[in-house]
């Protein structure tokens, strides 16, 4: 069966969003199913695939809707998503009210992996109830970190919350691995933060870097990924890689 | 008296950290009493400062101790800062809970306007109960946006939170301006998008734009604001004149 990456890290723009949709947008190319389900109230992976949330979304997976009424098929063959809207802030506030409610995206996503080869969890920049529901429904964490210095600081922080959930909600959760993004090679922050989060974390860190790319960036104001907008560009390249890294490691 | 300004946007890394920090340092350093209140669980204010937060913390501020006990000054003379620590992410899982609990803040900073001319709230990359306490504690709104395409679908849901707060809250909380931050002038997105909020938002919008500059990246690493890393790099000087543009608009 198929795994479920929760793409995650509290520090913000650190390329979670860009990770998760590029990611699915090469294994879907490659002819893997993939589906990303997008559960960041600004919905960045929803409109960066092209797309808005007319109706259901991932909120309405977290109040016990079935999978396959919300997933739903992009342009992108074999590329499925379950849009967000800003309407899942409001989940945040009740999922902190009741008990177990962390638990209820990963019954949700139970048997996703008979229909999916890839899922990826896009999650918001917070250690808060979305993020630990994320958690607990993974097999695997994928920790996108800038190469610059606040995205160290944080590291420490949520590998610690990623062992917390897996003693007390998920003991199959696992490191996948730690990506290091917006490596911009002419500077030497980029190739001292690379260099540390390497001796600290050895073979943790994918051995593939995502370079700073203008045309990453400039993908989703297109509402694609960057394999379809530049597929010729140093970003799309780099997300191979870290695609073909992601199946050796799988 | 002082006025207190949120730096919000729940856009993660669009530079509202970077923003509290270098604009503090300026206004200290010509002579005005400036304070930094982190209320971020990743404490990269503190770090940003050079401080770390032993014992008191900006959770102690909501759970109600006088700001004068957790108000400290800095290695740079004008430049109090009331440090945060991980400890704080508890916060919002106890706030979300207590009724009334988002006026907290604001009766803590009450006074704060008596000591202090300047009083930045740098807070985390959400619309949390963190946020929200910021809001309704402030004089004003300041929001850093990131010259990129996912920042500018934030806004529009940002200013609405902001309308809310001021509606339900805080009547006295005004926008004091859209900061345009990492202005990168070689691509054509970054150009898109400066030009894309000055037509949507007008004169809400700072005349200085702050320009993508690595000074700014590497100046947290050693403690600094890029005054005193590079006081000659583009980074400090944008600094300098968006402090300007911020006392014409007191
Ligand atoms: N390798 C890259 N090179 C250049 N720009 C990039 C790269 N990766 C991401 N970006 C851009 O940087 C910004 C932040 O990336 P992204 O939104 O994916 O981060 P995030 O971690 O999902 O942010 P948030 O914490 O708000 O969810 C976006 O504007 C994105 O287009
Ligand atoms: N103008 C700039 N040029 C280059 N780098 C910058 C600039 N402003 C900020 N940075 C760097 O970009 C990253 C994001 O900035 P910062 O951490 O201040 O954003 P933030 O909005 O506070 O993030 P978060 O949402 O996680 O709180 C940091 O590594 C910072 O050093
Ligand atoms: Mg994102
Ligand atoms: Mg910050």
């Amino acid at each position: 069966g198929g795994r479920i990456y929760a793409i995650a890290n509290q520090k913000g723009g650190v390329g979670k969003t860009t990770t998760a949709v590029n990611l699915a947008a090469c294994l879907a190319e490659s002819g893997e199913r993939a589906l990303v389900v997008d559960l960041d109230p600004q919905a960045n992976a929803t409109s960066g695939l092209g797309e808005t949330a007319n109706g259901r979304s991932s909120y309405d997976l977290l109040a016990g809707h079935p999978l396959a009424d919300l997933a739903r098929p992009t342009r992108f063959p074999n590329l499925d998503l379950v849009p967000s809207k800003p309407a899942l802030a409001g989940a945040t506030v009740e999922l902190g009210r009741e008990e177990g409610a962390e638990r209820y995206l990963s019954e949700a996503l139970a048997h996703a992996g008979d229909s999916y080869s890839f899922v990826f969890l896009d999650c918001p920049p917070s250690l808060g109830p979305l993020t630990v529901s994320a958690l607990a429904a993974a097999d695997r964490v994928l920790v996108p970190v800038q190469a610059e210095y606040y995205a160290l600081e944080g590291l420490a922080q949520l590998v610690h919350s990623v062992n917390l959930v897996r003693s007390r909600l998920n003991p199959r959760l696992q490191l996948a691995g730690i990506l290091l993004t917006m490596v911009d090679s002419r500077t030497r922050l980029a190739s001292d933060v690379v260099k540390e989060v390497r001796e600290h974390f050895g073979d943790l860190v994918f051995r593939a870097l995502v370079p700073r790319s203008v045309r990453l960036a400039e993908a989703p104001s297109h509402g694609l990924p960057a394999i379809a907008y530049d597929p010729r560009s140093t970003g799309a390249e780099a997300y191979w890689k870290v695609a073909m890294e992601l199946v050796e490691r799988h």
